[in-house]
């Protein structure tokens, strides 16, 4: 039999982060709102023997907030994390592990996440827009037309909103909202749903039937409507309703804690 | 046995020029920083 690797030590050694990965990978599988998050740091580890090949790990993750939505099947991997000019959110956590023979399984997990501190952005960029709030009139006024609109074009499924994940108000030079927002394909098409949209019920919870908009919100000085929604067991985007070029501004997200 | 010589040479001895390449451990914890502090 061969001999189990030796225990982690270091928050750098490669058995270590190994170990974070496997959490990460966890807190992500475990979390069903927002967006996947991705490993920053190492915080903390320790490392507990129960017995020959046995131990028991203690971590303390930082992790940051990617640009992939939760329900997107894009691998963590290939996941973008969110810049600090785009109002970062970072995640705290404690995972408990076990580590029996080399093989690793996460027994518990507690995180905490919070966007960085306004001041600190305006400190380095004074332009760069902040998180809004989720519940902010403007952000479910644009959701709520921005949806309604492509539910108005698309010969598909008719959509329903399942969360905002992000929205963000600019008010200089232009006044505009930019919101992101998971969606649910129904059992109706969009024509159907024109009669009575409230007896849509959203299809099962498989991945395919789940998607992800980004909408931009004009209000000032000319009124404008813009939605982009990508389907995921679709492979094609549809219908393309392109963005904005450079969308706007400004976020607040409100603290998330999972366990 | 340390004596007082053998500390005075170890204290002698740090001051040595590290060899080309040499690169301190880094401490065990906290771990890098991947993309940014906040």
């Amino acid at each position: 039999v061969p001999a189990a690797p030796p225990a982690p030590s270091g928050c750098d050694d490669p058995e270590s982060v190994a170990a974070a990965e496997v959490a990460v990978n966890y807190i992500n599988d475990h979390n069903h709102h927002g967006y996947k998050f991705a490993l920053n740091r190492v915080k903390d580890i320790h490392v507990v023997p129960q017995g020959p090949n046995n131990d028991l790990i203690f971590f303390e993750l930082d992790l940051l907030e990617t640009r992939c939505p939760i329900l997107s099947p894009t691998p963590l991997a290939n996941c973008t994390v969110r810049s600090f000019a785009e109002h970062a959110v970072e995640g705290d956590c404690d995972v408990k592990m076990q580590r029996v023979d080399g093989t690793l399984s996460v027994l518990a997990s507690k995180c905490h996440s919070h966007a960085d501190s306004r001041e600190d952005i305006r400190k380095v960029c004074p332009e760069c827009p902040l998180l809004a709030s989720l519940n902010n009139t403007e952000v479910l006024e644009a959701v709520s037309a921005a949806l309604n609109y492509y539910n108005s074009k698309t010969t598909d499924s008719y959509l329903r909103l399942l969360e905002i994940g992000r929205a963000k108000i600019q008010y200089h030079p232009v006044h505009s909202v930019v919101a992101e927002f998971a969606v649910g394909a129904t059992n109706c098409s969009a024509e159907e749903a024109k009669a009575n949209a409230g007896a849509c019920q959203l299809l099962p919870q498989d991945q395919s039937n789940f998607g992800f908009c980004t909408a931009v919100m004009l209000k000032r000085p000319s009124k404008d409507l813009q939605v982009d929604c990508q389907l995921y067991g679709h492979q094609v985007r549809a219908p393309h309703i392109p963005l904005l070029s450079r969308p706007g501004v400004t976020y607040v997200h409100p603290g998330q804690d999972t366990s | 046995p340390v004596t007082k010589g053998a500390v005075a040479n170890a204290a002698q001895h740090d001051k040595v020029p590290r060899p080309v390449g040499f690169v301190p451990l880094p401490p065990p914890c906290p771990g890098k920083i991947r993309h940014f502090d906040i």
